[in-house]
């Protein structure tokens, strides 16, 4: 017979997290969130 | 991204690393598989080329727009990045895709409200102009996957863009798939015809119907209807919704002879890969013993006008539905798929068989159907909290699982479909391996429209890690059911263990699921599969001319620490000349842009080498090292010949009493 019921297992946390969401909470501070610019695409902010 | 140096081969060399999680690198493959479905873009592991993606798993989902030429390209599918759209959405950058909200005419489309974005963060919607970026002659697409959700960057509760046509402003920042619209500029970037992938799609909607024709030998034959007596009264396509269109084809097993048969033979194809997956939807309004075969009719050079096998028999009964059936096929020589109708007994005067809405790629099919009936009012009527189950299934391996959906959500998730996976076992279940290990589950809601490349149907993947514990327990969480699970009993009064479920709360939020074709007739499907993933445990080998991949070390490990350090450590270090700064062992480094015939090189990328300089610089140390011998050998001769001078000089010298 089963020893415990387990509880389910949320792989998003429970929360609905955009690509810049999560990235934002990853310490990331990327262009446009996502995008990794070299050099010659650095814009003059 | 304009410029034709930024631009991939068709084929993109990959490598996955080892940090990467089982369940990404299975969705990544996932991805890889739609890429070849619906764009000429394939994918291959890394053997060597010059440049190539690494995959690893950083502290976020981030990419480089377009090829860098850096060699090793980083793309970082890390914690939560692991659903398909979003590892799409980062390929697409790899690939020269900017997001949709930096077009040049973003401002004609959407309004962006300053003053609710989060504080620093307003440089992240700025455009690009059109000598930087190229729209490719692709209108504005609010439905892209490219596109910004509307609460962006915000700063507090209120969305930052506001879609001009109020109409969008939901269907902004969509992560299901690729639309329309993105696939064509994918078409046009890379100069695509079709599909890698793709083999035929037909709706019946036009009367040529798709090139298919009727078999020869046969006493019936199909016949293109828009309705038929004793059913359907719609095609499924449309569901009779279109004035003048909505058609199908139709076998009148009512009006035909006993023994009669009807074949209708789709185009020629030619497979390249060798397996493909039929997908049609079948109405059986004819009598009991009436038959759908499908056959391949297979040509070589011995066999000009084709060989016909035998795949299988369409099982099930006569039902008022349009059902979904899957035939997995492996032709390997150009062939003709062959739909064969046959009435076998006697039956109703009226009805016979449908057939709409076929699709045929080189790809696996799905394993398993969930189809759940009325799904609008299940979704509108069902309680929060409240799952429903799907059968449980059987996998290749032996596994049962099923999926529990929650129609309105999990608590605190009103709104939503909540959607888990389960494993399932029986009392009298033997010869499996707990913990589970490493198969990976996925559920598809199908967007149901009539052509397989316009589908954007939403999915989710969770893997059987054997290692993993439960988070309020010391057992295992994919163990024997029958030891972590709770005892069901089934409507039909069976009785089985269902494990934990392993999903998300946030599967797919109710507007979606009635938006596209994700519910058609009333009714949703669910596409289920569970396959073994243990061969993405091991390593990816290394190409031997090539030098291994630098191990992630702080920038690619897991977590936040990775790409922040990066960003952190590399405030201070300019690199030139294209290169780019990433951490090594914890120091700030630059790594250099690379060519076939050129490298940049230097602390800052700041010198540049080539075959050319190279070959001039053996050259010059040759010559050089000729000289120097040269010299040396001179002045040796030189001395010898001074001492034996000196030596001749010194012989008139005589020596008395030598002898004495």
């Amino acid at each position: 017979l089963p020893t415990e019921k387990l509880s389910d297992y949320d792989v998003d946390g429970g929360r609905d997290l955009d690509i810049f969401d999560i990235n934002e909470e990853a310490g990331l501070d990327l262009a446009e969130g996502d995008i990794v610019l070299d050099g010659r695409q650095t814009r003059n902010s | 991204i304009i410029g034709d140096e930024y631009r991939w081969p068709k084929t993109i060399p990959y490598y996955m690393e080892d940090d990467l999680e089982i369940n990404a690198k299975g969705v990544i493959l996932k991805a890889f598989e739609q890429y070849r479905l619906k764009t000429c873009i394939d994918f291959k592991p890394w053997s060597g080329e010059s440049n190539y993606i690494s995959i690893f798993k950083g502290g976020g989902c981030f990419s480089s727009v377009g090829n860098r030429h850096v060699g090793k390209q980083r793309l970082s599918i890390g914690r939560n990045c692991d659903r398909i759209a979003t590892i799409e959405h980062e390929f697409l950058h790899a690939l020269g895709f900017w997001h949709e909200m930096s077009r040049s005419d973003r401002d004609d489309y959407v309004r962006i409200m300053w003053d609710r974005i989060s504080e620093g963060k307003e440089n992240n919607f700025k455009t690009y102009d059109d000598t930087t970026s190229s729209s490719l002659g692709v209108p504005y697409d609010y439905g892209s996957m490219m596109h910004y959700s509307k609460n962006a960057f915000r700063n507090g509760t209120e969305p930052t863009i506001i879609t001009k046509i109020p109409d969008f402003s939901d269907v902004i920042g969509q992560r299901m798939e690729f639309s329309d619209s993105d696939l064509l500029k994918l078409h046009r970037l890379y100069n695509c015809t079709q599909g890698s992938t793709f083999l035929d799609s037909c709706d019946f909607e036009r009367e040529n119907i798709c090139g298919m024709i009727q078999g020869e030998g046969d006493q019936a034959e199909w016949v293109r209807v828009a309705e038929a007596a004793g059913g359907p009264d719609t095609d499924y396509s449309n569901m009779g919704k279109c004035t003048g269109s909505g058609y199908f084809m139709h076998f009148s097993t009512g009006t035909a002879n006993n023994g009669d048969t009807a074949l209708l033979e789709s185009r020629l194809l030619y497979p390249k890969r060798g397996f493909q997956c039929l997908q049609f939807f079948y109405y059986n309004s004819a009598g009991p013993s009436d038959k759908l075969k499908i056959y391949v009719r297979e040509y070589d050079k011995a066999n000009a006008n084709g060989t016909l096998r035998f795949i299988k028999t369409i099982d099930g009964s006569p039902q008022q539905l349009w059902q979904l059936h899957h035939v997995s096929l492996d032709v390997k020589t150009k062939f003709r798929v062959v739909f064969e109708g046959s009435k076998e007994g006697t039956g109703p005067s009226t009805g016979g068989l449908s057939l709409d809405d076929i699709n045929l790629s080189e790809t696996t099919c799905p394993e398993f159907i969930w189809r759940v009936k009325n799904f609008s009012h299940v979704m509108d009527n069902t309680t929060v909290n409240t799952p429903i189950f799907s059968p449980p299934f059987t996998s290749k391996e032996g596994y049962r699982f099923q999926m529990g959906l929650y129609p309105s959500g999990k608590e605190g998730y009103p709104g939503e479909l909540s959607a888990y996976a389960h494993l399932v076992a029986s009392a009298g279940d033997s010869g499996q391996k707990w913990p589970c290990p490493w198969k990976q589950m996925t559920m598809m809601l199908m967007d149901q429209h009539p052509h397989i490349l316009k589908r954007m149907s939403n999915q989710r993947s969770v893997t059987t890690d054997p290692n993993m514990k439960a988070t309020d327990s010391q057992q295992f969480f994919w163990d024997d059911p029958r030891k972590v699970g709770s005892e069901v009993t089934d409507a039909d009064g069976s009785r089985y263990f269902r494990g934990p479920g392993a999903g998300t709360a946030v599967y797919l939020t109710h507007l979606r699921a009635k938006s596209r074709d994700f519910i058609k007739g009333g009714d949703a499907i669910f596409l289920l599969t569970m396959e073994d993933v243990s061969h993405l445990t091991v390593t990816q080998p290394v190409p031997s001319t090539a030098e291994p991949p630098i191990t992630s070390g702080p920038t690619g490990s897991t977590g936040s620490t990775g790409s922040t350090a990066t960003s952190e450590n590399c405030l201070n270090v300019q690199c030139l000349n294209e290169g780019i700064c990433m951490v090594d062992a914890g120091k700030a480094v630059c790594r250099c842009a690379v060519g076939d015939d050129w490298w940049y090189y230097g602390d800052t990328c700041q010198n540049r080498g080539s075959v050319m300089d190279k070959t001039n610089l053996a050259l010059a140390t040759s010559l050089s090292v000729l000289a120097v011998m040269l010299l040396v050998t001179v002045v040796s001769v030189i001395c010898v010949k001074k001492k034996y001078k000196k030596r001749r000089g010194d012989s008139s010298f005589i020596m008395a009493n030598v002898h004495a």
